[in-house]
């Protein structure tokens, strides 16, 4: 019955969904691998920029979000049926790759390459 | 936690790939290992900035064709006596057992192939080293792939992935690779032999070893040759899914 619940679904309002600045979004974040306790054992980079993903997830998810189907029905049984279920997250969507030179404990030396390392993208789900 | 509790750890996170890695390689605080420096670091460096950039962020196009280089050192060297002008040491290289998820693709030496002891030039190889009572053998490291290439005007690289295949076990069950570092001498000399008993090839030759990520490249993976399998310690990728 999309019809009906779509008559039930308020519009997206600054009201609900909280100032621009508030909503899910990308963070820039650096630390260093000292901060980590790692520097005895990463060499390069000295810097590493994970970022995080921060902020509200609107009460209707836009489509520049790239929030899954479930996400957006979620969002409607918070609304309309339970608010005992939780509006969706917001959370990294896609990642980034970053390359590491390190030393091991045996004294090789490793370049290596890891995946999924760096927060590039938002999304609620 | 890492390296106090890390069995506990393994338990409580199997299924953490982060996890593993950091409590197979990351050393504990109180066990500072001393830093490597001189050439092999130099040369890995080096070799991290051509294939990424300063944040690290990996170069789209880099040429390195691996996830994972893994530099290294000869753990033992001794010097032979003097032959003519020959200079030869022979150096002990410890393989481990590979991890699992990773595939073998490329195994060189990389050498210095220009020295100069005492305003001596010596011109120098590396040669797979072979004692007479062992049962198996290299093939010719002057055939097919194995032929040097020149990667600057003080190092040179051997490709060896042929000679990983071979099952260099030694008398006490661990895998060693033995190479001989051979280098003329243009002019005899006494006090460059003197220098070169005391020279450390620990330092100017190392092997490297490429590896792929076979969690994220399993489509493209081939079946390894025969022994490089044995080398990485489980079966290639693509017979264990047919399996």
């Amino acid at each position: 019955q999309a019809g009906t619940i779509r008559s039930e679904v308020p519009g997206p309002s600054q009201e609900h969904d909280g100032p621009e600045s508030s909503q899910c979004s990308l963070h820039p974040f650096q630390v260093s691998f000292h901060q980590l306790g790692w520097d005895h054992w990463i060499i390069a980079p000295y810097l590493y920029s994970p970022n995080y993903c921060k902020g509200t997830c609107p009460r209707v998810l836009r489509h520049g979000l790239n929030s899954p189907n479930h996400a957006i029905i979620q969002n409607l049984i918070n609304e309309l049926v339970d608010q005992s279920v939780p509006q969706p997250s917001c959370v990294p969507y896609k990642y980034v790759p970053i390359s590491i030179l390190l030393i091991e404990a045996n004294g090789s030396i490793l370049y290596k390459e890891y995946e999924n390392m760096i927060a590039q993208s938002c999304t609620c789900r | 936690k890492i390296g106090q509790s890390s069995i506990a750890l393994r338990t409580e996170a199997p299924t953490l790939p982060l996890i593993w890695e950091l409590l197979e390689e990351v050393p504990g605080k109180q066990q500072r290992q001393p830093r490597v420096l001189g050439h092999p670091l130099r040369y890995m460096l080096e070799l991290y900035h051509r294939s990424a950039d300063p944040h690290g962020h990996p170069r789209e196009n880099r040429t390195i064709g691996a996830t994972m280089v893994r530099l290294v050192r000869p753990s033992a060297n001794t010097a032979m006596p003097l032959r003519g002008p020959w200079h030869i040491q022979t150096l002990n290289f410890p393989l481990r057992q590979n991890r699992v998820g990773y595939q073998l693709v490329r195994a060189t030496v990389v050498y210095r192939h220009q020295l100069h002891l005492s305003r001596f030039h010596l011109s120098c190889h590396v040669e797979p080293w072979v004692q007479k009572r062992q049962t198996n053998h290299f093939h010719s490291t002057r055939s097919g792939s194995s032929k040097p290439s020149m990667l600057s005007k003080s190092w040179a690289e051997m490709d060896i992935t042929q000679h990983i295949q071979q099952k260099l076990w030694n008398h006490k069950g661990r895998r060693i690779l033995q190479l001989r570092f051979m280098c003329q001498q243009q002019k005899a000399g006494q006090v460059l032999e003197l220098r070169w008993h005391g020279t450390s090839s620990l330092d100017i030759v190392f092997l490297l070893f490429y590896f792929n990520d076979t969690h994220k490249s399993v489509y493209k993976a081939k079946a390894l040759p025969r022994g490089l399998a044995e080398f990485t310690g489980r079966d290639p990728p693509l017979l264990r899914r047919a399996r």
